[in-house]
């Protein structure tokens, strides 16, 4: 699954994310890619992230909107929220996977429970971040 | 941060000891390529919204990554494509699900929020839209790639096998296991 999220010079976020889903999968099977607040979610006032992992827990945890409800409600940072939903309530319901996510002050998170993650970064200065690995 | 982007490309059991230098390099170029047209986009003073769609097409359209041209395959053996978009200025957004035939899925969940009253469409319908819209369609087998075919083979034999001895052993089998994986 590939995605993006993007803050732009007006203040606006956007997330996106794309993907074939899993190997093998039958009847249909919609995963949490496009199921908006589960994979992908962006608003304003707190963040926008967007979701790689095993989507049938992403979609029971509503991980993306949960995210950014943390920072609406409790005042939460970015970082503190991601962590928060990523290491204790997926890896607790037994899911995996890892999101990326950009808040409003243009922090830019990576918070993942697996082996690794395809992911990068650019800031305002043009400073580039590429990983794969834990 | 006045602006910043940030993608990501898939996650699991990824280690470097089932890495070739090639294969990481091939992802890390890749990585850089599809970040460095969103980056040049929001450096431009351009919309998120463009640079998110334009920094997706690039994964899209390459066959390392689980979407568009890399996609995985069903158990029927077909690729089915699914997508989201949101703009966080209006809480707007549009998606996608199981659309085989639309080259950029996420460039359909675009219009589907800019172009309809709705949010979500999913299968044949989908790809009506997307005509209608006037998105490029390719022919479902633009979508093959080699590597992944062969990991549906990979994964239905070790089912089976698993099927034919203990179901329970396939949960703690990597390779299925990362199948679950979008």
């Amino acid at each position: 699954t590939v995605g993006c999220v993007a803050l732009d010079k007006n203040g606006n976020i956007t997330a996106g994310t794309s993907t074939g889903g899993m190997t093998n999968k039958r009847w249909n099977r919609i995963g949490d890619s496009p199921i908006i607040g589960a994979g992908t979610y962006a608003n304003n006032a707190t963040c926008g992230v967007s979701s790689t992992g095993w989507g049938e827990y992403f979609i029971r945890g509503m991980v993306a909107h949960d995210i950014s409800a943390l920072i609406d409600y409790k005042g939460s940072t970015l970082k503190e929220a991601s962590k928060e939903v990523i290491q204790n309530k997926l890896t607790k319901l037994g899911g995996t996977g890892g999101i990326v996510a950009i808040d409003k002050f243009g922090n830019i998170v990576y918070e993942f429970n697996t082996a690794g993650m395809y992911r990068a970064s650019m800031n305002d200065k043009g400073e580039l971040d590429v990983k794969i690995y834990k | 941060n006045e602006f910043a982007i940030v993608i990501h490309g898939g996650a699991g059991t990824i280690l470097k000891k089932n890495m070739t230098p090639e294969k990481e390099k091939a992802y890390q170029d890749k990585l850089e390529e599809a970040i460095k047209v969103g980056y040049n986009i929001l450096n431009n003073g351009g919309s998120s919204l463009d640079a998110v769609e334009k920094t997706i097409h690039v994964m899209e359209n390459s066959p390392l990554f689980n979407a568009g041209k890399g996609a995985v395959f069903t158990h029927d053996e077909t690729n089915e494509l699914d997508a989201s978009i949101m703009t966080g200025n209006d809480l707007n957004a549009g998606a996608v699900a199981g659309v085989k035939n639309v080259k950029n899925p996420i460039s359909l969940a675009r219009k589907i929020m800019e172009e309809s009253p709705h949010v979500l469409l999913s299968g044949n319908g989908a790809s009506v839209f997307a005509k209608e819209q006037g998105l490029e369609i390719v022919e479902p087998s633009y979508f093959y790639t080699e590597s992944r075919f062969k990991s549906l083979q990979r994964v239905k034999e070790k089912m089976k096998a698993e099927l034919d001895h203990n179901a329970k052993t396939a949960f703690y089998d990597s390779e299925i296991k990362n199948s679950k994986f979008g």
